[in-house]
């Protein structure tokens, strides 16, 4: 464990707990793709099968839990309890044009044509474009609640501190996985222009809104 | 690829 992964670690915890209260204060989730939200406890589901299988540590279980946790209980949220806000006009980005690729992908290019291997390879692979509903979304309606601003903010930084994690362990401890580099960068990639955006525009107090 | 299926990240 190193500073770079654990603070990535709690700027994503950070993520999933801000947008789990926004949802939950506001009693509304307008300006959410419940779409990234279900890509998101797949990613969850696929990877953490390892839980019942593999004891790494307490944290490591711990915020395994926590995690399928939110993510389950902000589907939850958005297709049920308050499914009245969900803006399903604005989250009509195609899912499976994203599922489908990273499937196959998954099953070409792994470590291990394992069950257990695959799943995780795809979890990580989907990780690194399952935000693209929420961006299109946004792109959609023109403009972000400042709090989801916050949550992009968070869930991007995650990311891209587990790069700077990724140099030290091969630095460090002679440790790389490219799989997980790759889409790692992918990842944070995608969030460049929102990252531009959020500092240009929500960090000196205004509203984020795309030219439409 | 070597394996490395031992994954300790989140």
């Amino acid at each position: 464990m190193n500073i770079f992964r654990l603070t990535g670690d709690l700027s994503h915890l950070a993520a999933i707990i801000i947008l789990l209260l926004k949802i939950w204060k506001s009693r509304s989730c307008a300006g959410i793709s419940g779409k990234s939200q279900i890509l998101f406890a797949i990613v969850f589901t696929t990877r953490y099968l390892d839980l019942l299988s593999t004891f790494i540590s307490l944290y490591n279980s711990c915020m395994k839990v926590i995690y399928i946790g939110c993510a389950y209980a902000t589907v939850y949220m958005i297709y049920m309890k308050f499914r009245a806000t969900y803006d399903g006009n604005h989250d009509s980005f195609r899912v499976e044009f994203l599922v489908v690729p990273v499937g196959g992908l998954a099953v070409l290019i792994n470590h291990d044509f394992s069950f257990m291997e695959i799943l995780w390879t795809f979890s990580i692979y989907l990780e690194s474009v399952a935000i693209l509903p929420q961006l299109f979304m946004i792109s959609k309606t023109g403009e972000a609640e400042t709090i989801t601003t916050h949550y992009l903010f968070c869930l991007g930084l995650y990311r891209a501190l587990y790069i700077f994690n990724w140099v030290w362990r091969f630095y460090f401890e002679g440790f790389f996985d490219l799989i997980a580099i790759v889409a790692g960068v992918v990842q944070t990639i995608l969030y460049c222009d929102f990252f531009y955006l959020y500092v240009t525009k929500v960090l000196k107090g205004k509203k984020l809104s795309l030219p439409a | 690829v070597i394996g490395r299926t031992q994954h300790d990240e989140l």
